[in-house]
Order: structure tokens, then C-alpha cells, then sequence
């Protein structure tokens, strides 16, 4: 939307109200947070700014387009809207976005099909010109999160939105995350020079391998290369797809003695929160005695050429695969992380690789459940069946699963996604609380883009409401397994009950599945975490009093006067001169002592001619009063002076 | 392995999308979730 009154400082302050379902607010939360990570917008609970956004739980999904500067701006998530992308995409509305096929240049792209509309709701492919809305410079956007889907507001079974180029018939439509083109726009928009969230991303093709360095002090150099002898054959980012490209880093356990190291630093970050998580993928081709660890060199002004404080060894044995790690840093000052790679003792046909490593503020996924050929599960799978993660072990002690139909449920073609607590250490059950109140449950399928930037993950999250019965029965939908689920038996015969799911028969369509990077080297990896978001159940605090510094930005003072708070009012404080003064309550009057002088003689003047005219008008009346007596006496009187 | 059917809910209910959702609920808004007043109406 044209108009830079429409814009939203980078800071948009928001207001959750009570209304609002506590798993909404939770992925409210994390749709911010993509918005951290990708943009420059940022959002904080409102403390008594002007404008704000205030969430609230509507009939439906839906917001305004832009700063409507109406103080209260009201965006609406209800009842089947608590998605990410959904709200992704009302944000991105009142942040001043317009559908995309709404564009001035839509017709080249795509052609509405008006007879197979919805009679009445032709007004929604409307389209706007280049004067109401621009396109940023920015191709037109199929893959846009802000684009409708082709049986948008259909009347049948045919296509209301037909794009020009077919192969783009399904990619419309997509409600998973942000295109590369929506954050471009976006980041426009709104003169984004950096996200504030991001660290760095490195997928180590390029030969500057993205400002990392050599460490000092080791023996052994991490080597730049496209395979390696032992494994892996291939880097991640590109699985051998292109020739001349795909490299990743190799640190060589085939020579070299016992206790040997290669340290391999990141560029200098500088972190703006406390905590970050490192993501990357490591192939272990040496010997099992081999090992990695993950360091960070931390600067401050007692150690400016930085202290090495140790984070965690990479555990496990070698095998033939590229594995995801995930490691939680705590750093709150500049700082490189370290690779540092140890050739332990034995003989080793291989060593350690790196590749794709993301590195941003955020707190890591807990649990990684990585589904080997994919595909082949997909087409494979009856309809209707579920395959289940392993149990996961969360911090707070639940233990809970993730339970897939590849080939789409019983309801629905896509696939769908369900969330199940399940039994865990009989003694650690005993001591939590049940029914389980306020976990957040996430399901992710990740896109394997290199670059966190550019992933378009597919993710979806429910939360445990402790008051929740089980449909036409008095038992707790989030009780103990043991109490409310069903026994089954694991692939290696343990038994363990399995409460109820819950989920959706939608979580993504195959064909959006089979696109993108969500399969690489024929594997699917699903992020599955648990949120205590508890915190999120008691009302958002209102703003105590409205900022003093707030109030002044109401009043505009004028002729250069200043604002300043008269105890709990802002009043103005005018320009005062030798001779003269500003005043009134905006200073919008000047006055001087000339002008007294002026006034005073006037004034003077103006009382004295009023005073002369009151006395001819008294003269005058009393001369008429007295000659009209005289002649009502027949002639008059004349009076002599009787004592002369 | 086969196990027994869990019982599962379906926060969806089916409803691929947003604007499936806003049908639902009976909306009828601008462009489906836009929430448009006059006066943007008349600027446009």
C-alpha cells in the first residue's frame, strides 16, 4: 500500500487480548519470531504507544492493510487461524501488504476465471494500480504467502485462478512460511538493512568460506573440499546435484598423530540476545575415537584476544550420513564460535565434515525425527495409516510423540500430523502434573535450504489445555496416558500407553511435500519441541498510565515553543523575547509591549469617546424631558427672583 | 507396529486455509480478511 503514513515504526507494539486462545498466543509468539529472523520488524507488548495492534479472537482470520493510525487497530485470530502462516500473513496485511494477485501487473501472470467465482464475491480479485500499490520492484510472486490459492472462492470444482505458466497451478497458494519475495518486499518496505535475529549461514561454497578462519594454535587445517576420501562423497547444500559446486569443510583423521586438532572460527558475531542456537550437519567418516567439539571465543575489554569457554562434544559413532546437530549457545558478548576437531587414537579411513551451519538468536529445536526415503513412505503408506515418532523426552519430563499419515487420513488426501503424550519412567509420571497444563507441542517439517533465510518449514503447534475432556466422555484430554490412552507396543516390543492425538487431517498437502528441500537425500527431518507457554494464560499487563513522554507528542507546540509535563499534563512553554511573548495553549499567539502601548491608548481613547457620547445622549434626553414639561404646564413659567 | 486406533481430534475440521476458515464463519470480508473502511474505499 502506498503511503508512507501506512507504515508501523520497526517496533510494533501489540496487544494479546483476554479473548484470545492461549495456542494462538503461543504461535503468535513464534510468527514473531520468524519476523525477528528474516526482517528487520520486531514486536513488543504495547506500553501506551499511540497505535497499536491489538489480537483478538474474531469470527475468522483477518486484519487491516497497514497503519490505519486509528490507536487501536484491531486483527482478528479465531477459532482454526492459530497457524503460523496464517498469522504470518495478517501481520504482513497490517503491516501494509495487499493480496499478491491483487498487483497492477496481475493479468500477465495469471487469469481470473470470473464465471467460476461465487456469484457476489467477484469484488475479492479485485486489483489496485500503481498508484494505490506498488510491487516493489519485486517479480510477480507465485510462491508468495500473500497469494490465494487457485479454488479460491471457487463455485464448483474448477479453478477460479489460472496462472499462465501451468507449472505454477499448485504452487499458489502456499500457506507455510515466507517466500524469498515476501521478505524482499517486506525488507523494502520498510528500509531493512538486517534482520534481528540472524547471526550468519555458511554453506561454505564460496572460497572466502564466509570470513571463517583457521584457528591458532592447533596442528591440522580444516580443508576446503567437494568430497573426501573415506566419505562423505558429497556436501549437503547440493548433494552433488551441480558440477563445480557443493563443497563443505574436512578436517583429514587419516594422518596425523593421536590428540592432534583443527580449529575452524566463525567470523567475529555480535550477539543481541543472550542465548543462540547453532545448527549444522556433520558427517563422521573417522575413527570412533575421533571427536568434535564446540567451542566460542568470547572478547570482552579483560581478554581482548578472547577466551575459549567449551559448549558441548558432538557424540556418536560414525556413520554414512550427514546427521543434524543442534547446540545451544549462551553468549552475550562478541564472540567466534570454534569447530574443533581431535584425532583420537587408532587407525581412521575418513574424518569430520561440516556443512550448511546456521547460526541465529533463537532457542534450538529439541528433537530431530529424521524419516529415511520419504517418498517411497508417501506412496506406500496405506491411507489412513499413521507412522509414529519415537518418544521424546521433553525438559519438563512429558514424554510425547508425533504421529504422521504420509498418504493422508481417512478424512482428507493430505497428510496429517497428530501430537500424543505418552507414558514415560513410571516414577518420573508419578511426580508430574496431570492433566499436562499449557505444553505447546511443535511439529515441524523442515526445508533443507542451506540458509535458514530462505526456509519455507512447514510447522504446526497444539497445546495441552488441562480443562480438556475427551470428546462425549468426563475423562481429561491431556491426563496420563496410562489413565486415558491405549497400550501399544513399540518396534522393539517395549509397551507404553499412547494418549489421545491431537492435530490436523491438514498439515501438508504431498505434492507441497515433494517440493522444495523438505526431502534431501531421499530423507524427510521433522523438529518436534515442547513449550511450557503457561506464562501466556494470564492477561497481558495494560500500560499503567500513558507515558509522560507520549502525552507530549499529542500536542503540537507552535513558533518553536517546547512541551514539557505540568505534573500529569503536557503543557507548552513558549518563546519568550525582550519585548514580546508567544502565548495560548499551542503558542500560536504573539504579543510585545508595543503592543501594551497600543492597547492602553486605544483603550483610553475608546473609553473617553464612549463617555462623551453617553453625556450628549443624557444632555440631550434631559433637555427633551424638560422643554415637553414646561409645555404640558400651557406656556411655561416665569420664574423672577421674588427677594430681589 | 499396528496398534489400536487412538482416539484423534481435528483442530482443522478440514479446513485447508484461511479463507476457508473465514467461509465458515460466514464472513463476507474484502478480498476475504481484509478489513476495509470507507474512507480507504473512496481513497482507492
Amino acid at each position: 500500500l502506498i503511503g508512507d503514513q501506512y507504515l508501523w515504526p520497526t517496533t510494533v507494539p501489540y496487544y494479546f487480548e483476554d479473548d484470545l486462545d492461549i495456542n494462538a498466543k503461543g504461535v503468535i509468539m513464534k510468527a514473531f519470531e520468524q519476523y525477528r529472523l528474516k526482517t528487520c520488524i520486531d514486536y513488543k507488548p504495547w506500553s501506551g504507544e499511540k497505535n497499536y495492534i491489538s489480537v483478538f479472537k474474531g469470527s475468522g482470520c483477518f486484519s487491516s492493510v497497514g497503519n490505519q493510525r486509528k490507536g487501536k487497530q484491531t486483527l482478528s485470530i479465531g477459532a482454526g487461524c492459530d497457524r503460523i502462516a496464517t498469522i504470518e500473513h495478517e501481520f504482513l496485511h497490517a503491516l501494509g501488504f495487499w493480496h499478491e494477485q491483487s498487483r497492477a501487473d496481475r493479468d500477465d501472470y495469471v487469469t481470473i476465471m470470473w464465471d467460476r467465482i461465487q456469484a457476489g464475491r467477484e469484488h475479492n480479485f479485485n486489483k489496485y494500480d500503481d498508484t494505490t500499490s506498488s510491487s516493489l520492484n519485486v517479480p510477480y510472486d507465485y510462491g508468495s504467502m500473500m497469494h490465494y490459492s487457485k479454488t479460491a472462492f471457487q463455485n464448483g470444482t474448477e479453478p477460479t485462478i489460472v496462472t499462465k505458466i501451468p507449472a505454477f497451478s499448485d504452487v499458489i497458494g502456499q500457506r507455510m512460511e515466507f517466500s524469498d519475495s515476501d521478505l524482499l518486499k517486506l525488507n523494502r518496505l520498510y528500509n531493512c538493512t538486517r534482520p534481528t535475529t540472524f547471526l550468519d549461514t555458511c554453506d561454505f561454497e564460496l572460497e572466502n568460506i564466509c570470513g571463517m578462519i583457521q584457528g591458532q594454535g592447533d596442528n591440522a587445517d580444516w580443508e576446503r573440499v567437494t568430497k573426501a576420501t573415506g566419505g562423505p562423497d558429497t556436501d549437503y547444500s547440493n548433494m552433488g546435484r551441480c558440477t563445480g559446486t557443493g563443497y563443505f569443510m574436512h578436517f583429514s583423521t587419516v594422518s596425523g598423530s593421536e590428540g592432534h586438532t583443527a580449529l575452524l572460527e566463525s567470523r567475529l558475531l555480535y550477539p543481541n540476545r543472550n542465548y543462540q542456537c547453532l545448527q549444522f550437519f556433520y558427517y563422521h567418516s573417522g575413527n570412533p575415537n575421533d571427536k568434535l567439539e564446540i567451542w566460542v571465543r568470547e572478547y570482552n575489554e579483560a581478554n581482548p584476544s578472547g577466551t575459549l569457554r567449551m559448549i558441548e562434544t558432538i557424540t556418536g559413532l560414525p556413520e554414512t550420513l550427514w546427521q543434524l546437530h543442534h547446540v545451544s549457545l549462551n553468549v552475550s558478548t562478541k564472540f567466534r564460535v570454534v569447530f574443533k576437531g581431535t584425532k583420537g587414537a587408532g587407525s581412521s579411513t575418513g574424518g569430520l565434515s561440516l556443512d550448511d551451519v546456521n547460526l541465529s538468536e533463537t532457542t534450538c529445536p529439541e528433537h530431530v525425527w529424521r524419516i529415511k526415503n520419504f517418498k517411497s513412505i508417501m506412496e506406500n503408506t496405506p491411507r489412513g495409516t499413521a507412522i509414529y515418532s519415537p518418544r521424546f523426552r521433553s525438559k519438563y519430563g512429558y514424554t510425547f510423540q508425533m504421529g504422521l499419515y504420509p498418504n493422508g487420513t481417512e478424512t482428507s488426501k493430505d497428510m496429517g500430523a497428530f501430537a500424543s503424550l505418552t507414558s514415560g519412567d513410571d516414577v518420573i509420571d508419578g511426580e508430574l502434573t496431570w492433566p499436562c497444563p499449557w505444553m505447546q507441542i511443535t511439529m515441524m517439517l523442515m526445508d533443507q535450504n542451506a540458509d535458514i533465510r530462505k526456509r519455507m518449514s512447514n510447522q504446526r503447534s497444539v497445546t495441552s489445555d488441562p480443562n480438556q475432556k475427551v470428546e462425549g466422555s468426563t475423562m481429561f484430554f491431556w491426563d496420563n496416558p496410562r489413565k486415558v490412552g491405549m497400550e501399544v507396543t513399540d518396534g522393539d516390543g517395549t509397551k507404553y500407553f499412547r494418549g489421545p492425538g491431537f492435530g490436523t487431517s491438514v498439515y501438508l498437502t504431498q505434492a507441497r511435500a515433494l517440493s522444495r528441500e523438505f526431502i534431501k537425500g531421499g530423507d524427510a527431518i521433522f523438529l518436534l519441541s515442547m513449550e511450557d507457554i503457561s506464562h501466556l494464560v494470564s492477561s497481558q499487563p495494560l500500560p499503567p498510565t500513558t507515558p509522560t513522554d507520549d502525552l507530549c507528542t499529542l500536542i503540537k507546540c507552535e513558533n518553536d515553543g517546547v512541551c514539557v509535563m505540568d505534573g500529569v499534563k503536557a503543557a507548552c512553554r513558549c518563546v519568550v523575547g525582550d519585548d514580546w511573548w508567544y502565548y495560548g495553549d499551542r503558542c500560536q499567539f504573539k504579543s510585545s509591549n508595543q503592543d501594551g502601548v497600543v492597547t492602553a491608548v486605544v483603550s483610553t481613547v475608546v473609553v473617553f469617546v464612549v463617555m462623551l457620547v453617553v453625556t450628549v445622549v443624557i444632555v440631550v434626553c434631559m433637555k427633551k424631558k424638560f422643554k415637553k414639561k414646561m409645555n404640558d404646564m400651557g406656556g411655561g413659567t416665569t420664574t423672577q427672583n421674588n427677594y430681589a | 507396529l499396528p496398534t489400536s486406533k487412538v482416539t484423534e481430534y481435528d483442530v482443522d475440521g478440514g479446513k485447508e486455509d484461511l479463507f476457508a476458515v473465514n467461509q465458515a464463519a460466514g464472513l463476507d470480508l474484502f478480498e476475504g480478511d481484509i478489513l476495509y473502511d470507507e474512507e480507504q474505499v473512496r481513497n482507492s
